[in-house]
């Protein structure tokens, strides 16, 4: 019985770990995926204005 | 990108912060198992 | 002692997963900070190119 509740424990922990992990991943792909976009546009913005100069 | 940068080691250490949590509850959790049985 | 020795064996399996994850995420921001500079290195190639023309 005490291995099993160890086991659920160790179980529960590696769960959260894993959720806490994959939360992590999504935002960081989305903030850079959000930071390339900004960096992209700026760069258009600057080229446009250099081609209308 | 450096800002990017910078917000992601902040992240990133909030997470260590978490994942370390984690692990002491599970710590405390099974020694308090290990004592009851 | 099956107890004790099975929750060290969980503990270090745990601390085991979040070196891992340590690694993981170490990779990922040194990829990520690549990512961007690929990108934002060829946008400014692709200005570059359009000005010239």
């Amino acid at each position: 019985k005490g291995l099993e509740e160890i086991r659920h424990q160790y179980l529960r922990a590696v769960n959260k770990i894993r959720g806490d992990m994959m939360h992590y991943i999504q935002e960081s792909k989305k903030r850079a995926a959000e930071m390339i976009r900004a960096e992209v546009l700026k760069e258009r913005q600057q080229t446009a204005r250099k081609m209308r100069k | 990108a450096v800002r990017y940068l910078e917000e992601e080691d902040k992240r990133s250490q909030k997470l260590l912060q978490r994942l370390d949590t984690h692990i002491e509850e599970l710590k405390t959790e099974s020694e308090r198992t290990v004592d009851k049985y």
